[in-house]
C-alpha cells in the first residue's frame, strides 16, 4: 500500500513544489513507483515534470469534483517511474467547490484510496494556504513534510502551521490519529552568511529529531531545472541539489522501516 | 485623496511583503502618510514593522467581516508616518467569510473609503493566492504592483495574474474601470549567475514601459531586517536594500505626475 505523503507550509515560495518534484524523481530514479498529485492552481509541479498543460484532458479539479476516475487523469510524466494527477487554473475554483460538498475534508482521500496501491510513494504537492484543498492533503495522508526556508518570515510561520496539524490530527480524523510529522526540511541555506545557520538552529531547538539530517542547500541548477520541465536527477544528476535530494530520500525510505 | 496600491502576485515568496513594507517606510521616510494594510493571515507585514500581535485589540478580520470602524483597527507602527491595519490567524477565515457576504468583492473598498483622506498612499500586502482576499484588495485599488521574482515559476504564473486583473477590470469594475498597472517590480536578482538576466529581458519584453527601473538585488540585510521588526530603511539605511526602495518610492510618486 502506497505511502501517501503531503509536502506542507503555508508560507510561500519556501521550496514545496522543488521538494515535491524532486525528491519524487530521487525515490523514481530508486526503482520505486511514484504517483506526485499537484493540487496548486500555479501548477509549478506539473510544468516541472514537463507535462503541457495544453495537452491536458483531464485535471485534479475533474477528479475531486467531476466524476473523472483518478486512474483516467493521471499522466506519466518526463521522469520514470514517476506518474502525475496534474493541475491547471482550473484548480482556482477547488476552495470554494469543496467548501459545498459532504466530507468536504475528505475528498483527495477518497479519490486516491482506487489508485494508492499501484504505487510505493503518493507525493501531494500544496498550495501556499492553509485552507480546504490543503486540509484535504492532510486528512489524506500518512505523514507530512514541512519545508522550511533557512529566513526568519518561514520560521514565524511554523505555530500557525503545527496548529492546523494538530487541528487535523485531533478533529478530523479522530479515528485514525496517525498524521505524523515525516519531518521538517531545512531548504535554501545559504553558506555565504550567518543568519541562515541562526534560523537552523531555531528549527532544530524546536523539532529535535524530527528534523532531517539532510539540508538543502541553495543551488542554481536547483533553479533551472523546472525550465527544462526536467527533475534535477535529468538535468544535473551530478550537482549538490540532485546529491541532497537522493540523501533525502534515502532518510525517507529509512523513516519506513 | 490618499492612492491605493495593491501588491498582488500568487507565486509564493516573490517578495511581496518585503516589498509592501520597504515602499511604504521609503515613503514614509519622505514624509508622506503611509497606511499599511496586511491582509495576509500570515501576518508578516504586520511582524515586519514591528508590531506584537498578541497585544493586538483588533484586526483586519473584525473590520472587514465584524463591525469595528476601521480607524479603531488602525495602529502607528516602528516607522514614523506609517500606520499599519494589522493581521493576525483570525484571517485565515476571511475567505469563507466573505463568500457569503453582499458586494462580496467590494467589502474592502468599503470600509477603507472612510480612512483613505487621512493618508497620501494606502499599501496593501495580499496572500499568496488569487481568491475572494485578494480580489478585494484589486477592486479597492487604484493601481497594483506586481512583484516578479527573477525565476522561473514566478514567471510562469504571470499569465493567470493578468487573467485575474483583467477579469476585475472588466466584469467588477466596469464602471471604473481604472484598476491600473502601477508596474512590475523585478525581485531578488542574483547577479552572480546569468539565469536571472535571462527572466529579467522576457519581463521586459513582455511588459515593455511598465516595468520599473529600479530592481531589487538579492541582499541579506532585506532578509535580517523583519527579525528586528524594522523596515530596511531604519535597519540598514546605507544598504543596497535601503538604497533600492528609496528608488522606487521616488518612481512611484513619479508615477503620480
Ligand atoms: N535549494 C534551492 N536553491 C535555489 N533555488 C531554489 C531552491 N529550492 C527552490 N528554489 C527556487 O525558489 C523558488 C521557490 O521555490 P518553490 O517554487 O519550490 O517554492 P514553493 O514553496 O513551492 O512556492 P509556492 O508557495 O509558490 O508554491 C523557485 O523559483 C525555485 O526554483
Ligand atoms: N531582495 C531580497 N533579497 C534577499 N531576500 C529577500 C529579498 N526580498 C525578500 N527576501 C526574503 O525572501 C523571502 C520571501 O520574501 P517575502 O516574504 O517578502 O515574499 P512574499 O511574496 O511576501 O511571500 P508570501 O507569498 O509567503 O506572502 C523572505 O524571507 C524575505 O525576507
Ligand atoms: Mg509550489
Ligand atoms: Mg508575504
Amino acid at each position: 500500500m502506497g505511502k501517501i505523503i503531503s509536502v506542507v507550509n503555508q508560507k510561500g515560495g519556501v521550496g514545496k513544489t522543488t521538494t515535491a518534484v524532486n525528491l519524487g524523481a530521487a525515490l523514481a530514479y530508486k526503482g520505486r513507483k511514484v504517483l506526485l498529485v499537484d493540487l496548486d492552481p500555479q501548477s509549478n509541479a506539473t510544468v516541472g515534470v514537463g507535462i503541457n498543460r495544453g495537452f491536458l484532458e483531464y485535471n485534479g479539479y475533474d477528479v475531486l469534483i467531476g466524476d473523472v476516475a483518478t486512474v483516467d487523469a493521471i499522466v506519466e510524466s518526463s521522469v520514470k517511474n514517476l506518474d502525475i494527477l496534474p493541475s491547471t487554473i482550473d484548480l482556482a475554483g477547488l476552495e470554494l467547490s469543496l467548501a459545498n460538498l459532504e466530507e468536504r475534508e475528505f475528498q483527495l482521500f477518497n479519490k486516491l484510496s482506487t489508485v494508492r496501491d499501484n504505487y510505493d510513494y503518493v507525493i501531494i504537492d500544496c498550495p501556499p494556504s492553509l485552507g480546504l484543498v490543503t486540509i484535504n492533503a492532510l486528512c489524506a495522508s500518512n505523514s507530512t513534510l514541512i519545508p522550511v526556508q533557512c529566513e526568519f518570515y518561514a520560521l514565524d510561520g511554523l505555530t500557525q502551521l503545527l496548529n492546523t496539524i494538530r487541528i487535523v490530527q485531533t478533529r478530523l480524523r479522530p479515528r485514525k490519529r496517525d498524521l505524523k510529522i515525516e519531518g521538517v526540511l531545512l531548504t535554501m541555506l545559504d553558506n555565504r552568511n550567518n543568519f541562515g545557520f541562526e534560523i537552523v538552529n531555531e528549527v532544530k531547538k524546536y523539532f529535535k529529531e524530527k528534523v532531517f539530517n539532510t539540508i538543502i542547500p541553495r543551488n542554481v541548477q536547483l533553479q533551472i531545472a523546472p525550465s527544462h520541465g526536467k527533475s534535477i536527477q535529468q538535468f544535473s544528476p551530478n550537482s549538490r541539489g540532485a546529491m541532497v535530494y537522493r540523501e533525502l530520500a534515502a532518510e525517507v525510505e529509512k523513516n519506513e522501516e
